[in-house]
This record gives C-alpha cells, structure tokens and sequence, in this order.
C-alpha cells in the first residue's frame, strides 16, 4: 500500500538523516 | 526479467544503475525495490536501502520541493 511506502520512505530518511 | 518469477534484487549495482539514469526520491527507489518483489521484509529493505546510498553518496537535489538523489556517471 501507499501508506506502507510513505513508512518506509520516512524510516529512510530518517536513517540517512545521521549521514546528510 | 525472465519469466514470471522474475526477482529483483537489492544491490549496490542496481541502486546505482537507477540513480545513474535520473534523479529519485527514497519513495522511487523503495517502489523499485518492493518487497513483493525483492523477498526482503520492510526493515531489511530500508537498511540495506540506507547502508548503500551511504556508501553511493549521491549528489542531491531538489525537485518540486522534494529531495532527490542522483549519480553522475
């Protein structure tokens, strides 16, 4: 689902967050 | 793909051939490697999916305010 993604996209961020 | 039990895999050189092409958001490179298609469940996805764009360190920008990723060649 959309909202599944839009999880996902946010635990990826944030996880990339520490690095950018 | 060969036949239907194409699988798509999570690696480095898939990532990179993708942000090679054009620019992506997380949202587009999770929608490349969904679950149903990679066998990996959501956590491993967004790990690995992180641990690679580390180690890629693409370029960013943004496009219509969001953030994208992208290699030169």
């Amino acid at each position: 689902s959309s909202s599944e993604a839009d999880e996902m996209a946010a635990a990826l961020e944030a996880e990339l967050n520490d690095f950018i | 793909g060969q036949g239907s039990g194409c699988d798509i895999q999570l690696t480095e050189d898939a990532v990179r051939r993708y942000l090679t092409r054009k620019p992506m958001t997380t949202k587009d490179l999770l929608k490349k490697f969904q679950t149903k298609k990679t066998g990996l469940s959501s956590e491993q996805t967004v790990n690995v999916l992180a641990q690679i764009l580390k180690k890629l360190n693409p370029e960013r920008k943004m496009i219509n305010e969001k953030m994208h990723f992208f290699l030169k060649e």
